[in-house]
């Protein structure tokens, strides 16, 4: 494993995102993680639609909810395809689903895998590099005052209740920690970006981990 | 309402501190550890917090083995 290995730096990853008050970061990771594997394959990086997800994906519950792994199984069985952000905008509320013709240019993913790598965080590391950014879900309690630094305590896992996207680590530092990007706006954390410990599950990060295949 | 809604905000501020006060207290000595205060979210109390932004279900995932795994042999 490389020390420091961050998918910013390769230019696929799209901005920090505003979910607002709509309960939809399930959505937001998932289609975060698409737009980047999308990039990483060489299509060039574009911000697809959350809204899309948020309306269309039944077996979730829009901006009351939802799981992002609900949200991948769906996109895999419908093999529904994610349309440009510019087409389908993000309107922090629940809105019927709508329907492109199949000439509209679109994503649609041809898989997915979610493990659970707790205590195995090198080897979630291994899986970030050759997937790219991971979809995870945490206890984001105290992310509530976060400003800034590596979160090592405050939180637990096995109690997860917001989804966000891992896009990279550093281990150059005496604390090791995972670079994860959050919905909240770029306001927020470091750039709308939080810090998390590696190696102790801190907030449960490896607990239930998606990679897409696009 | 309005001034009702105020007092709210204040309480859930000032409760904010309170909580900026423990969680920097915790830990403080510890190499680049976390630091907490004053964002957007500090007007809200933390069950208000929960409602809006963390709807998130959990999800349990199988536990990943490397036995079974075929490795990708050296190919250039």
């Amino acid at each position: 494993l490389p020390l420091r290995f961050d998918w910013r730096d390769k230019h696929v990853v799209t901005s920090v995102r505003n979910q607002q008050t709509c309960g939809g970061c399930w959505a937001f990771s998932v289609v975060g993680a698409v737009e980047s594997v999308r990039a990483i394959r060489g299509a060039p990086l574009e911000d697809l639609s959350a809204q899309q997800v948020i309306d269309c994906s039944y077996s979730n519950f829009g901006c009351s909810g939802g799981s992002p792994l609900s949200a991948l199984i769906w996109l895999n069985k419908t093999q529904e395809k994610l349309v440009r952000d510019s087409e389908y905008p993000f309107t922090a509320q629940n809105g019927l689903c709508r329907y492109f013709s199949r000439a509209q240019p679109g994503v649609s993913i041809q898989g997915y895998v979610a493990y659970d790598f707790s205590d195995q965080e090198n080897v979630m590391a291994r899986a970030l590099l050759l997937s790219g950014p991971l979809v995870v879900t945490v206890d984001a309690v105290s992310w509530q005052d976060y400003l800034g630094g590596i979160i090592q305590h405050h939180c637990s896992s096995g109690k997860a209740n917001h989804a966000v996207l891992v896009t990279g680590f550093d281990r150059t530092g005496r604390t090791p920690y995972w670079i994860v990007r959050n919905s909240w706006g770029s306001s927020w954390g470091v750039g709308g970006y939080v810090y998390v410990r590696m190696g102790s599950n801190v907030c449960g990060i490896a607990d239930s981990v998606s990679a897409v295949l696009v | 309402p309005s001034t009702r809604s105020a007092k709210r905000r204040t309480a859930a501020f000032r409760e904010s501190l309170k909580r900026h006060r423990y969680l920097n207290s915790v830990f403080p000595h510890e190499n680049a550890t976390a630091f907490y205060g004053i964002n957007q979210f500090s007007y809200l109390f933390p069950e208000e917090f929960k409602a809006i932004y963390l709807r998130s279900e959990p999800s349990r995932c199988p536990r990943y083995s490397s036995e079974g795994q075929t490795p990708v042999p050296n190919i250039s």
